[in-house]
């Protein structure tokens, strides 16, 4: 199986 | 004090049509340089980035940063009250809580505006830097939506392999698998019916197709789409907006276990 990762970790917050 | 007046107000239509179901309530932020939005999905798993330029509009008025926070459903009911040839001004006050639509037929013998509450929204600002990419597919815009709907009646998922060969797309499920590759090729008729492939690296990635397909609900606003990959990092799908700007989403990978 394969996991979804949120968008918001590939980026900077802020 | 905001006025912003687009000639071609389809275009307005055009965008609210290509996100109201990928995104509910959104900031849209208004500077000197455009008109923008940036918005996840429910689940974090996508994000929208638009960016109206302010040269694109024929009267832009912003005379300070402005956050309005709308709800794209409600707003879209009110956009698809506009004529597809309508001119669509866009105006609110500085500190108000509410935007006006204004709708002008292009012969200016009906004038309507509609009058829309604003909402405050939390949102957080995402930080997106530019990068180097292993491979930029361009090819037309109705050709990738065939593809992502054919292939998600029968799959979920699909892995998008970009090599010298081509761009491959494939997808499996209960009921079988199908692979649709698409080679470069030079239209010399027509630039928009080309399939040109820039690669550094071969790059494989897999997506949930119902994601894309809902980032094709924007076909309608370019006849070419960009597929921006690099290894584990989202996928870029851009729209180009006319002269005025582009709708960008991106589509966080899925990764094996």
């Amino acid at each position: 199986s394969s996991q979804q990762r949120s968008i918001a970790s590939f980026f900077e917050s802020g | 004090m905001l006025e912003l007046r687009l000639v071609q107000g389809s275009l307005l239509k055009k965008v609210l049509d290509a996100i109201k179901d990928l995104v509910t309530d959104a900031n849209f932020d208004c500077s000197e340089s455009g008109f923008s939005l940036q918005a996840m999905d429910s689940s974090h798993v996508a994000l929208v980035a638009l960016l109206l330029r302010s040269d694109g509009f024929e009267h832009y008025r912003c005379d300070r940063n402005l956050s309005m926070g709308m709800n794209l459903t409600n707003m879209s009911k009110m956009l698809k009250c506009a004529g597809n040839d309508d001119i669509i001004t866009i105006k609110a006050d500085d500190g108000g809580d509410s935007v006006t639509f204004m709708f002008e037929s292009p012969s200016q013998d009906k004038v309507s505006d509609f009058e829309m509450k604003l909402m405050d929204i939390d949102s957080e600002h995402l930080g997106i830097p530019e990068t180097e990419y292993h491979a930029i597919v361009k090819m037309p815009s109705a050709e990738f939506a065939r593809i992502c709907r054919d292939l998600s009646t029968i799959g979920d998922t699909v892995v998008i392999s970009v090599s010298k060969d081509g761009v491959k797309f494939s997808t499996s499920g209960d009921i079988g698998s199908a692979n649709v590759v698409c080679r470069q090729n030079n239209s010399v008729d027509n630039k928009d019916n080309e399939t040109v492939i820039e690669m550094n690296e071969p790059v494989s990635l897999t997506f949930a197709l119902r994601y894309l397909n809902s980032f094709t609900k924007a076909t309608t606003l370019s006849n070419t789409v960009t597929l921006s990959m690099s290894k584990e990092l989202p996928v870029v799908v851009e729209y180009k907006i006319a002269e005025i700007g582009h709708i960008r989403f991106y589509l966080a990978p899925k990764i094996e276990d």
